[in-house]
């Protein structure tokens, strides 16, 4: 995906899991 | 035309997968070593050792839930050796790594060998 009108997201990409519930 | 990359995303599934550990969800298999029990997804094993992936492609042994391996393998080399299938962190103590080194061989985890070969040998020239 490098190059062709590629923009960087920096930040978190999906939901995180608790260390429990 | 064009595309977002997530940068940080490869880190975020393995975080997530590492919290599924913790928490023992979705885990399918338990590795027995000389009386010791380890808890994994067998995703995770097979995406990281060549000798789980030949167990688990395997159709005859792919629905395996409980794997003994061989008693000669170190527990704790392979302690260390799953935390960094879940963490990409490799603990090196230099009591362990020659332990660490030879469990990733047995688990056919040549970059971490490689790795460790590495560590020991500018060990000994320090």
């Amino acid at each position: 995906y490098e190059g062709v009108n590629t923009i960087k997201e920096m930040g978190r990409s999906i939901h995180e899991i608790p260390r429990q519930e | 035309d064009g595309c977002i990359q997530f940068t940080r995303h490869a880190g975020d599934v393995l975080l997530n997968f590492n919290r599924l550990r913790s928490r023992n969800i979705l885990m399918d298999v338990t590795i027995q070593i000389d009386g010791q029990r380890f808890c994994a997804h067998r995703a995770v094993l097979v995406a990281c050792s060549g000798l789980f992936y030949s167990i688990f492609t395997d159709p005859l042994k792919s629905n395996l839930s409980a794997i003994s391996l061989d008693p000669t393998v170190d527990p704790d080399g392979f302690a260390i050796l799953l935390d960094f299938m879940y963490t990409s962190t490799l603990t090196l103590k230099d009591s362990l790594v020659l332990v660490t080194m030879n469990t990733a061989s047995y688990l056919q985890m040549e970059h971490v060998v490689d790795t460790c070969r590495r560590f020991i040998k500018s060990r000994e020239q320090s």
